[in-house]
């Protein structure tokens, strides 16, 4: 999951 | 979510929406670069990695699956559509990009977050998008005239990324450990490819004439 969590942008 | 970030998502859907109607409505692709097409597939296939695994929003999830999927779709019409296909200039179109996906690779294995297989293949997308247009404007060099499509085409890719800068700008100021350096300077290097496209762009709209790249 921390990988998405600074990874929100497209 | 800030409105330069949902500005430059916008901007991406038009660049491909523009993309998609030059096919389908001429029945031509003359002028595109299949090798940036097939960039950006690689692109979206290596960032959204984790489409499947995380979910962050339904706009997230549906924006990634609409990047990928009209991405594939304009390179499947541009390799297999009978009528299209004729009309890719093959002859125009010889950036060897196979460097650009390796420079990119190896740039990734040396620069990235954190050493795990998603953080490079992040950092791997983010280089590539970055030199992912080089094909194509290297090819509008080479046919001279170019198109109103195609023109708003790569005006619309070049200009999403710069609402991404203005958007990284915003979120440094207002996020506490808002760090995004990769992805900002490498969407600097990246808008910068787009300045004298932007140059001429902006010279054939003001004297209202047709869009002319020096050879």
């Amino acid at each position: 999951q921390s990988f998405s969590l600074n990874k929100d942008e497209l | 979510m800030n409105i330069f970030r949902f500005a430059g998502d916008m901007t991406h859907l038009i660049s491909i929406v523009v993309l998609l109607l030059k096919i389908y409505a001429t029945k031509s692709c003359s002028g595109i670069s299949l090798k940036t097409q097939e960039l950006y597939v690689i692109v979206f296939l290596a960032r959204y990695l984790d489409l499947f695994t995380d979910f962050i929003s339904v706009y997230n999830t549906v924006m990634k699956l609409v990047f990928i999927g009209s991405s594939l779709a304009i390179v499947w019409c541009m390799r297999m559509h009978r009528a299209v296909k004729r009309t890719y200039d093959k002859e125009l179109d010889t950036f060897r990009h196979y460097f650009l996906v390796l420079g990119s690779f190896v740039l990734a294995l040396l620069l990235h977050e954190k050493f795990t297989f998603q953080e490079i293949f992040w950092a791997f997308s983010i280089y590539l998008e970055a030199v992912a247009i080089l094909p194509q404007l290297v090819m509008l060099q080479r046919s001279g005239n170019v198109d109103n499509l195609t023109g708003q085409y790569v005006f619309f890719l070049g200009a999403y990324r710069a609402f991404y800068i203005l958007n990284w700008i915003y979120r440094f100021f207002t996020e506490p450990h808002f760090s995004r350096w990769i992805a900002c300077l490498s969407g600097l290097v990246q808008t910068a490819f787009y300045a004298d496209f932007f140059y001429y762009y902006f010279i054939s709209w003001k004297n209202n004439a047709k869009l002319q790249l020096p050879a």
